[in-house]
């Protein structure tokens, strides 16, 4: 229908765009296009309207337990408006280039902890985090353990004692604790032409 | 091991690896 037609003309990601988008984040413009071509990919596996809706983004993560796929989806769209837009899909994704400023990473990752968006992460949300993961897991772990390594963690990481861990208490520990970003980066992102080359049938620019 | 909340958070989550989706291409 028209109006369909007019809407998706309205999300193509013209030449423009792919500069701007390129001067934003890490990708080069051939990148960014490379990256549309996942979008695309994605943006189509069920509902083929050019926009990443959450069970599109469910189905691409494995059925990933609701907690982490709904904290996922709600960065990804920086509009709140329910799905994501290419645009939004790579200001995630420039995140977690190898080349990223670390602080990106560290300041993703706080995001991502704090589930209630607080502005802190506090221990009922850690404790929220780790039994997911162990359900999700089959794993079986007594309250007592479970309450032992949260109380560790937090021994750790919340230097003044309030009992949740600020952005700033996060940076320092983080920081002592490097393998906690490890997640952060995703090494495709420095080869995503490659994995990728259907990018060159659509190309509008040679970097 | 996983004497560390976020250590194993950041090991055992697929929730928060967002590698699938290049993994699905």
């Amino acid at each position: 229908c028209f109006d369909c037609r007019r809407r998706r003309s309205t999300q193509t990601c013209q030449h423009p765009d792919l500069t701007r988008l390129a001067h934003e984040s890490q990708f080069s413009v051939n990148e960014v296009e490379a990256l549309h071509e996942l979008f695309k990919k994605l943006s189509c596996s069920i509902i083929d309207d050019g926009l990443i809706h959450k069970e599109e983004l469910r189905l691409a993560l494995f059925q990933a337990p609701n907690l982490f796929l709904d904290r996922v989806f709600d960065l990804f769209d920086e509009k709140k408006n329910g799905v994501i837009e290419f645009e939004e899909f790579i200001h995630v994704l420039t995140v977690f280039h190898p080349s990223a400023p670390i602080q990106e990473k560290i300041d993703f990752a706080f995001r991502l902890y704090d589930l209630r968006q607080t502005g802190f992460i506090e221990r009922e949300e850690v404790h929220q985090m780790v039994a997911a993961i162990l359900k999700e897991s089959d794993m079986l772990l007594s309250d007592e353990l479970l309450t032992m390594i949260i109380d560790k963690t937090f021994a750790d990481a919340d230097s003044d004692k309030d009992g949740k861990i600020s952005k700033e208490e996060w940076r320092v520990y983080v920081l002592e604790h490097p393998s906690l970003l490890k997640n952060m980066t995703l090494p495709y992102l420095k080869d995503v032409t490659t994995a990728f080359p259907s990018f060159i049938f659509n190309t509008e620019v040679e970097d | 091991k996983f004497f560390n909340a976020f250590e194993f958070i950041s090991s055992m989550s697929s929730g928060f690896d967002l590698s699938s989706l290049f993994e699905s291409k």
